[in-house]
C-alpha cells in the first residue's frame, strides 16, 4: 500500500506541477512529505506565483487560493480520470483572465471527460457544449428551461424547451 | 460519452419529473439563486449512494423528499434515475447501457435499482467503487472543497489520494 | 448586561426581519433564543424565503445562505452604525437580481456610513462614487491606478492618475 | 464624513507607498486575483490595532512587511497611515483630525503614533473601542464571515451582538 501510495504522490506531483504552471502562466508548485512514514506523513503544498517570493499558502489571495486548489483536484484527477466531473461554482472567486484559463483547461479534459459545470459567470457559460437554465417561476417549484445545443443532440433524445 | 441522462421527481426542489440529456464535453448548468442547480448537483451524489445527509445539506433522509411550497402540497416519495452508457467497460457489468434508481418515501422506506431490478444501496455503491466516481470522491468538485484540499490538515488530501491510487 | 443584551437582542431582530424582507422581497425571517439565560442561550436564525416553507438553514442555496448573512450583519449594523465598513467580495455568490437589492442597501446605508466595498462584480462597480484599480503589473509589487470621482474630489487632495 | 486617507508602504505587497483619499458614500477597489485588494483591507485592520495574525492570514507580526518579489529586495520596515475626521466627536479625543500610524520592523520592533506622539498599542485599541470600528466588529465583512455568522455554534453572532450592544 505504500508503494503504490508513493508511486501516485510522485504522479500527483508531476501533474500539479504542470497544472499550476498552465494556470498561473508560470510560477511554480510542489507537494511535499513530511515524516518519515509515507502513509502516515502530512501532505504539504508549497504554491508560487510568477514573479512573487515564495511564501506560506495563507499568504495568497482568494482567488490564488482557488486556483492552486483547482489545479491540485486536476492534478489527482489526471491520475485515473473519472468518467464524469461536477463542478459547482469553483470559478467564483477568479478575476477574467483566471477564468480564461481554467475554462481552456476545462475544454482540454473535456475531451475524455463529461464535465457538468454549475456556474453563474458568464466565459464559463460560453465553452459549454449544452446549456440548461433551471429557474423557478414558481416560489419552491424547480424548472429546466432553454436547452441550448452548440453540437449534435445526443442520439435518442430531442432538444427539449420547456419540460412540464 | 458515458452520462446519458438524469431523470429527477419529488427530489428537493423538484416537485414536477425533469429529464436531463447529457452531451459530450460540457454541460453548463445556470440559472438564478435558489432555483434549483445545487440540488441537481445533489440528485447525482444520492442516486450514485451517498449516504451521508450532511453532503445533501440535510438532517434526515426525509430532507430530500419534496417539501411542498406556499402553494403546493408536501410529495410522499423522491426518486432520481441516472442512465449511463457502459462503452468502455467502466463498469464491472455486462451491459452496454445502466440505468441506476433510487427512491425513499417519507415512512423511511427506501428502494433501489440497477436496470430496474431491485438491489441494495450496497450495490450501488459497490458499482462506482474504483472508478474515482464514488458520491466522495474528485469528480465532484464545490466551493467548499477549495478551503478543504488547502487546509493545514491534510486529512482530506490523502482522501482524495487514496481514491486515485 | 442581561438587559442590555435582550434589549439589543430585540432591536436586531427587528432589523433584521426588515432588511431580510428587503433583500428577499417577502419571505420572512427571525432570530430566536433558545435556553433561559439569555446571556448563555444559542442564538438561532429562521430564514424562509418568499413563496418557499420553512427549513432548516442549511437547505438554503449558497446565494440565499450569503444573502441571509448579509442582511444579519446589517441588522447588527444598524442597532450602532459604524462610521465606516468594508466589505471583501461579499456579493460573490449572488446573482444579478440579488445584486441590485444588496447594492441599493448599500447607497441608502452609504447615506450614513463610508463604505469601502472590494468587488469583482460590474454591477456593484457601478454604484461607487470613486473606484480605485489595484494592479500588479510589476509581478509581487502592487500599484494603485486610475482613481475615478463621481462626485467632488475630497478637499486637499486631487485626483491621482498612477501613483509613484 | 470619517475617514480621510490610507497611506501604506512596506506592507506587504506594497513595496512603494500608495495612499488612498475617501470620499462620502461607497469607494469600490477592484482589480486581479493577487493584485493586492485584500491587503489594503488587511492594512487599515492592522493600524486599527489587530493583534491576532490569523485575521491578516499570517503567522508572525514579520510577515507583514514587504518580503521582496523576484527582482526586487525585501523592506526592512512596515508603515500604515489612516487619516481621519473627527466631526461627529466619535472618538474620545478633542482634535477635529486625527491621524494613527503603526509601523513595524524586521526585528520584531514596533511603534505607534497618535497625531505623530508616540504611543502603546493599546492607545490604537482604546481609540475605537466603543464605536463598532474596533478590528473585529462587524464593520469589516469578508467572504468567511459568511459561513461564521450562520454556523451552528451560535459564538460568533453573540460576540457581533455584544459589539453592538
Ligand atoms: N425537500 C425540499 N423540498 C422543497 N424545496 C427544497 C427542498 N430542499 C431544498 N429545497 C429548496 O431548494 C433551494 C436550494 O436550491 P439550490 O441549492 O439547488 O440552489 P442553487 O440553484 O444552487 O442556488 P445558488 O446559485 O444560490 O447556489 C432552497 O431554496 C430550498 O428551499
Ligand atoms: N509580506 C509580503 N510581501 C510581499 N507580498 C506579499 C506579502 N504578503 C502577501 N503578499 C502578496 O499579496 C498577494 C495577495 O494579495 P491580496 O490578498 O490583497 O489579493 P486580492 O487583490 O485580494 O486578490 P483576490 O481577488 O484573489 O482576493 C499574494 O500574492 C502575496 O504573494
Ligand atoms: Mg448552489
Ligand atoms: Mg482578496
Amino acid at each position: 500500500a505504500s508503494e503504490l501510495f508513493q508511486k501516485t504522490f510522485r504522479e500527483v506531483n508531476e501533474n500539479f506541477q504542470k497544472v499550476f504552471r498552465t494556470l498561473f502562466e508560470g510560477g511554480e508548485a510542489a507537494l511535499t512529505l513530511s515524516g518519515d512514514d509515507p502513509l502516515e506523513a502530512e501532505i504539504e503544498i508549497l504554491a508560487r506565483p510568477r514573479g512573487k517570493k515564495p511564501q506560506s499558502l495563507s499568504l495568497l489571495s482568494g482567488g490564488e487560493k482557488a486556483l492552486t486548489a483547482i489545479a491540485l483536484l486536476f492534478a489527482i484527477y489526471l491520475v485515473k480520470p473519472s468518467p464524469f466531473c461536477i463542478l459547482d461554482e469553483v470559478d467564483a472567486p477568479l478575476d477574467d483572465a483566471n477564468i480564461d484559463r481554467f475554462v481552456l483547461l476545462l475544454r482540454e479534459f473535456s475531451q475524455n471527460t463529461q464535465f457538468i459545470v454549475v456556474t453563474h459567470n458568464k466565459k464559463t457559460m460560453e465553452v459549454a457544449d449544452c446549456l440548461y437554465g433551471v429557474t423557478m417561476e414558481e416560489p419552491g417549484v424547480s424548472k429546466l428551461v432553454s436547452v441550448r445545443w452548440n453540437t449534435e443532440p445526443p442520439p435518442e433524445s430531442e432538444p427539449q424547451e420547456e419540460q412540464e | 460519452m458515458f452520462l446519458k441522462r438524469l431523470d429527477i421527481q419529488g427530489f428537493k426542489s423538484f416537485l414536477q419529473r425533469i429529464r436531463v440529456d447529457f452531451g459530450p464535453g460540457i454541460t453548463s448548468v445556470v440559472g438564478p439563486n435558489g432555483s434549483g442547480k445545487t440540488n441537481i448537483v445533489e440528485a447525482i451524489r444520492w442516486v450514485l449512494g451517498e449516504q451521508n445527509m450532511r453532503h445533501l445539506r440535510g438532517d434526515t433522509l426525509e430532507d430530500v423528499i419534496f417539501t411542498g411550497s406556499a402553494q403546493r402540497k408536501p410529495l410522499g416519495m423522491a426518486e432520481v434515475s441516472l442512465t449511463m452508457f457502459n462503452n468502455r467497460g467502466v463498469l464491472p457489468v455486462e451491459y452496454t447501457e445502466i440505468a441506476i434508481s433510487r427512491r425513499t418515501f417519507r415512512n423511511g422506506q427506501s428502494e433501489y435499482f440497477i436496470n430496474r431490478k431491485p438491489c441494495r444501496l450496497r450495490d450501488l455503491r459497490d458499482l462506482f467503487l474504483d472508478t474515482g466516481m464514488g458520491s466522495h470522491a474528485y469528480s465532484l468538485i464545490e466551493r467548499g472543497m477549495v478551503d478543504n484540499v488547502l487546509s493545514d490538515e491534510s486529512g482530506h488530501r490523502r482522501f482524495l489520494f487514496e481514491e486515485a491510487a
